[in-house]
């Protein structure tokens, strides 16, 4: 997290907030809802309150306006910026402003959520600036829909509100709130992967409501929050593939699985697991890989393996087969599983298992920083 | 594969992201060659912040972070 510079911060721990209009791409009781939600992010976890006052100067002013809107810094048409919110001062200190020509949501359809935008932009309003932990409420991209009734201040963020304010007296330590989230690092060396693909060259490696993206011409990894690139898609995801057949990126978590092509999701997922052809007792699948040499599909559930057939689209018959059985010195379940320059590679807890499908032989039992570089 | 050339599109849009949220400023004239140093600082500073390997150019990931929905208030503390 970081401040401002000089920290500016309130010299008061009770705060006023005023809605001085409405957007139109909303009833008015969302937008209420919205902004009260979106100050309770940062109430929970502070000393800090909020009352609404419905005239006269509050300390935060909360206006919708479009291009030049009073305050010398225009807003840009559809897109791009989207809010932006002033550190505490007298004056204009601490106003949210949000630019009308976006389209705000209440919920999680298109269109940019305003308790997201908001809950980000009061963060300002309180003394916090950018954050550049991709998991942070004040990274400055945009991340997605979440639900307002359920969402939990990142530890980051937490730090940065209470390095400024302290901690919430008052929180009930019999009933004390959900654990700040925190953000997974690649060279964290306890990581433990949720799924491995590729897509389209790069590898894709999937943890909690993050994925890292890494390609041959990068050194690093680029991590980033799944629901930017595919809103649709559900966080902590089980396993991933890309089929070789159709270069659609197959997602699964619990029963269900999502196919992507590229950075859309095809119209008609997400389906069911038996719609691939697991017998319907399969709730899960752990992990999956594309053999490019077979032409087959491994599906990984408990300590078995399943092998499909992307052409035929059908479950080979002699199926399901211990893990041991096929991967001879792997034993249990696997987390994540894809293959690289003709190796095959399994993630067991922290670990990497690289394996010849051809030879069926173990060669090397490797960390995940050998992919993830950090 | 082949490496493109930021477009003028790409370039005007940069230029505006940068004087937006790193404090680029505008220098014209004899003072133009230093205004090139100072936007591949700033472009340098950009991708530093956002983790993206540093090239000091304006290569595809960078643009595509510059276009995505972002709040307004700048990276660098004014």
């Amino acid at each position: 997290f970081s401040t401002f510079q000089n920290s500016p911060k309130w010299q008061t721990n009770q705060l006023t907030y005023r809605i001085v209009n409405y957007t139109p791409d909303m009833s008015a009781s969302e937008v209420d809802f919205s902004i009260e939600k979106a100050l309770q992010v940062w109430a929970k976890v502070s000393p800090l309150t909020f009352t609404r006052i419905y005239s006269g100067n509050a300390d935060i002013m909360v206006s919708f306006g479009g291009r030049e809107h009073g305050d010398f810094y225009p807003f840009d048409g559809p897109d791009g910026t989207l809010a932006h919110a002033f550190a505490p001062s007298p004056g204009i200190g601490g106003d949210a402003h949000f630019d009308e020509d976006e389209t705000f949501t209440f919920g999680s359809s298109r269109g940019y959520n305003l308790f997201m935008v908001a809950a980000h932009e009061f963060g300002h309003s309180m003394g916090l600036s950018h954050s550049n932990d991709v998991g942070a409420l004040m990274y400055p991209i945009y991340q997605g829909y979440n639900d307002p009734n359920t969402y939990v201040l990142p530890r980051d963020d937490v730090n940065g509100i209470q390095s400024l304010y302290g901690p919430n007296s008052d929180v009930n330590p019999d009933k004390p709130d959900p654990k700040p989230p925190t953000t997974p690092d690649a060279c964290d060396p306890t990581l433990v992967l949720d799924a491995v693909t590729t897509l389209r060259g790069e590898q894709m490696f999937f943890k909690d409501r993050f994925f890292w993206r890494v390609n041959s011409q990068s050194s690093t990894a680029q991590q980033n929050v799944i629901k930017t690139y595919w809103p649709e898609l559900p966080d902590n995801v089980d396993a991933a593939y890309e089929s070789g057949e159709n270069y659609n990126v197959y997602i699964f978590k619990g029963s269900q699985v999502w196919a992507l092509s590229g950075y859309d999701v095809i119209r008609g997922y997400p389906k069911s697991l038996s719609s691939l052809g697991l017998p319907r007792t399969v709730r899960k699948v752990d992990a999956a890989f594309y053999d490019e040499q077979s032409r087959k599909t491994f599906f990984f559930i408990d300590e078995n393996y399943y092998s499909y057939d992307e052409a035929r689209k059908t479950m080979d018959d002699g199926f399901p087969k211990r893990i041991g059985d096929g991967f001879p010195g792997i034993g249990g379940k696997v987390a994540a599983a894809f293959q690289n320059q003709g190796y095959t590679y399994l993630f067991k807890g922290p670990y990497v298992y690289e394996f010849s499908l051809r030879s069926k032989r173990l060669y090397r039992v490797l960390r995940n920083s050998y992919f993830l570089t950090c | 594969v082949p490496l493109l050339s930021p477009t003028e599109e790409d370039e005007t849009l940069a230029d505006s992201y940068l004087k937006r949220f790193y404090n680029l400023t505008e220098q014209v004239g004899s003072k133009a060659r230093n205004g090139l140093f100072e936007r591949y600082e700033k472009v340098s500073e950009m991708q530093r912040f956002f983790r993206l390997k540093v090239t000091g150019t304006l290569d595809h990931e960078t643009m595509h972070m510059m276009k995505k929905p972002r709040c307004g208030v700048p990276d660098v503390a004014a």
